[in-house]
C-alpha cells in the first residue's frame, strides 16, 4: 500500500465505553459456508485439519474441541440493552455490507478484531490487521490478514465499495497436518445477513421488526457474476498431476508450463494439467525436463498436447526489488477442490552470487501444495520466480509458511526461450551444472568465504 | 495505510466491539469472548461468534450440527447466559459522539 497519510489513528488507551448488556435474539449459519466448509475439511481430509483457538499441542479436550468446530460457522445476533443515551442515539445502520461475490480474489482486505476478546480491550480492541482475499469456495472466504485467537466474530472490510463489511472471522487459526497455515477463515456477510432476516421474519414479531435495521447491501445487485477470478496475471497458475503427486506451476507459453522437479519429477512422464481461469480445462502434457536431484534449481519443463486458450502469459521481470509487494498463487492447502489461492507479501530478500539473483525469499504464506507456483509482483503483474519450498525447523518441526524460497525468473528465462523457440534443452541442462557457490545457497548454508590461509 | 483505507478503517473501528458471555452469579465459571460487528447503532444490534454462547445451549452443541438447522431462536440458551457488549470511544454510538465536542457548535465552510 503506498506510504501516504491515512486518517489520524485513533489514539489508544482512550477510556472505553463501559460494557453494556445484551441479550441474545438468534443464533445463526449461512447454510452454504458449512456445506463447503464440510466438502474441504471434512471427510478424509477432517483428521488432517485443526481449527482450534489453542495452538494443535495445547491442552484443549476433545470435547471442547468438539464443540468450537461444531460452532465454527455459527454467528449470534445480540440486541444491546438502550443505555442513558438512548434519546440521543442516532437510530440508522453503522455499516454497508459488500454484496456477495462482489470482492474478487486477490483484493486486499483490512480485518479489525480483538486478539484475546475481552482479556484486555484496552490494549487490543479492534486492531487491524491487513492481506488479501486468497480463495473462495461459496461464502466461505479465506484471507491472509493474520488474525489471533478472539477475533472471531470481528469484521473483515474492502477498500472499494469503500469501508464494505465483506465478511466475518469464523476462525482466526488453521493448522493443516500439524502445519500452522497463515490463513484465515472468513464467513461471507451478505449470505449471512440474508439468513439472519430470514430467521428474524419467522420468529415473533418483535423480531420480525429487527430485520429492518440489518444494514443493506451496496453496490452490484445480486445476480451479476460471481467474484470475477481476480487480477489478469493469477490466471497463468496452473493445477499440475504426475501419477498420485500434484502440485502448482505456471504457464509460460500456450504450451509450456514451469514446474518444479519434485512435483514432476521423471522425463516423458505424463502430466495432467489443470487451468481454473478464464474456464475449467484439463489437458494432457509430458515432463520433456527435469533437473537432476543434484541441482540447485528444483525445476521441471512440461509440455502441453493442446494449447492452452485465453490464459495470458505472464511477463518475465528482468530486475527484482526488495521489498516490493508481491503475491503468490498456487494451490496450495486445497489442491484441485478448489481454484488457487492468492496470497500477499513482499520479496524479502533477493540472494546474488557474483551480482547474479540466485534465490528469492518472501513473506507470503505459502503450503504444501504451492510448489511450482509463480510468484509475481503486485504492482506490474510481472512473472518474478517459481516457489520452490517453505520453511521447516528440523529441531521442533516447527513450519513457516511465511519464509519460502522461489527461483527466480532470470535463471530460466534464456533457456526457456530457447527450447520454445528451438525445442533445444542445452540452456536448461544447463541448470545441472549449477556453480558450488549457487549450491550452497539452496542448501542453506553460509556461502564459502575466501578460505583463510595458513600462516605457515 | 493507503489513503484508499480511510473509509474502511472508520467502519473498522466505527463497528468493532468485544463480547463476552458468563454465567449470571457464577464468575468462578469464567466467560467466553470473542469479538464483533455492530449492525444498528439503535436499538442496538451486534453480529458476533456464536461460540460463545455454545457452552450454554440446553440442547449442547449437538444442535448446533442437527440436521437442517440454520439458525436457533434466543431462548434455545439457559437463563443464566450473559451477554456484555464493549466498544471504542469512536463506535458508532452517542458516547462516542458526545466525546466529538459539544453540540452547538458549528464548523461553517468559508
Amino acid at each position: 500500500a503506498g506510504l501516504e497519510l491515512g486518517p489520524p489513528a485513533r489514539p489508544r488507551g482512550r477510556p472505553l465505553q463501559p460494557p453494556r448488556p445484551a441479550e441474545l435474539v438468534l443464533l445463526l449459519s449461512c447454510p452454504a459456508f458449512r456445506a463447503h466448509f464440510a466438502r474441504l475439511f471434512g471427510g478424509a481430509a477432517a483428521e488432517q485439519w485443526r481449527f482450534a483457538s489453542a495452538a494443535p499441542d495445547d491442552e484443549v479436550s476433545e470435547d471442547e474441541e468438539e464443540d468450537q468446530l461444531r460452532a465454527l460457522g455459527w454467528f449470534a445476533l445480540l440486541r444491546v440493552r438502550p443505555g442513558r443515551e438512548a434519546a440521543a442515539e442516532e437510530r440508522g445502520p453503522a455499516v454497508a455490507v459488500a454484496p456477495f461475490g462482489a470482492v474478487p480474489k486477490g483484493s486486499p482486505l483490512l480485518a479489525c478484531g480483538s486478539p484475546f476478546g475481552a482479556f484486555c480491550p484496552d490494549i487490543f480492541l479492534n486492531t487491524l490487521s491487513r492481506g488479501v482475499l486468497s480463495n473462495a469456495a461459496g461464502p466461505l472466504l479465506l484471507t491472509d490478514a493474520r488474525c489471533l485467537p478472539g477475533t472471531e466474530g470481528g469484521g473483515v472490510f474492502t477498500g472499494r465499495p469503500a469501508g464494505a463489511l465483506v465478511a466475518l472471522v469464523a476462525a482466526p487459526l488453521c493448522w493443516k497436518a500439524r502445519e500452522w497455515v497463515g490463513l484465515t477463515l472468513l464467513c461471507a456477510a451478505a449470505p449471512l445477513l440474508r439468513a439472519a432476516r430470514a430467521a428474524l421474519g419467522s420468529l415473533h414479531a418483535g423480531a420480525a421488526a429487527l430485520a429492518a435495521l440489518l444494514p443493506p447491501e451496496v453496490g452490484a445487485p445480486w445476480g451479476l457474476p460471481l467474484r470475477d477470478p481476480g487480477p489478469l496475471w493469477a490466471a497463468a497458475a496452473v493445477l499440475v498431476e504426475c501419477g498420485t503427486v500434484w502440485g502448482s506451476g505456471v504457464a509460460v507459453a500456450p504450451r509450456l508450463v514451469v514446474t518444479c522437479r519434485h512435483v514432476a519429477p521423471r522425463e516423458a512422464a505424463r502430466v495432467l494439467v489443470r487451468s481454473a481461469t478464464p474456464k475449467n480445462v484439463v489437458i494432457w502434457g509430458h515432463v520433456v525436463f527435469a533437473t537432476q536431484e543434484t541441482s540447485p534449481y528444483d525445476i521441471a519443463v512440461v509440455s502441453l498436447e493442446e494449447d492452452l486458450d485465453d490464459v495470458p502469459m505472464p511477463v518475465s521481470a528482468e530486475h527484482f526489488h526488495e521489498g516490493e509487494a508481491v503475491s503468490v498463487v498456487g494451490f496450495g492447502v486445497f489442491g484441485q477442490s478448489c481454484g488457487p489461492s492468492v496470497t500477499s507479501g513482499i520479496l524479502s530478500a533477493v540472494v546474488r552470487v557474483d551480482d547474479t539473483p540466485v534465490m528469492l525469499q518472501t513473506t507470503c504464506a505459502v503450503h504444501g501444495g504451492s510448489s511450482g507456483g509463480p510468484l509475481f509482483s503486485a504492482h506490474s503483474g510481472d512473472l518474478l520466480g517459481i516457489v520452490a519450498s517453505n520453511t521447516r525447523d528440523n529441531n521442533t518441526g516447527a513450519t513457516y509458511p511465511h519464509l519460502n524460497f522461489s527461483i527466480p525468473i532470470t535463471v530460466l528465462q534464456q533457456a526457456l526461450q530457447r527450447y520454445s523457440e528451438t525445442g533445444e534443452l542445452g540452456g536448461l541442462r544447463q541448470l545441472d551444472h549449477a556453480a558450488e557457490p549457487v549450491r550452497v545457497v539452496w542448501r542453506l548454508q553460509r556461502p564459502l568465504g575466501k578460505t583463510p590461509r595458513s600462516k605457515l | 495505510m493507503g489513503r484508499q483505507w480511510g473509509p474502511a478503517m472508520r467502519a473498522a473501528e466505527q463497528t468493532g466491539c468485544v463480547v463476552s458471555a458468563s454465567r449470571a452469579g457464577q464468575p468462578e465459571a469464567g466467560s467466553w469472548s470473542c469479538s464483533g460487528v455492530i449492525l444498528s447503532r439503535s436499538p442496538g444490534l451486534v453480529l458476533c461468534h456464536g461460540g460463545i454462547v455454545a457452552p450454554f445451549l440446553r440442547a449442547g452443541s449437538g444442535a448446533l450440527t442437527a440436521a437442517g438447522a440454520a439458525y436457533l431462536p434466543g431462548d434455545s440458551c439457559s437463563d443464566d447466559l450473559r451477554l456484555h457488549v464493549q466498544w471504542g470511544p469512536t463506535a458508532a454510538s452517542p458516547a462516542g459522539r458526545s466525546e466529538r465536542g459539544l453540540p452547538g457548535l458549528c464548523t461553517p465552510q468559508c
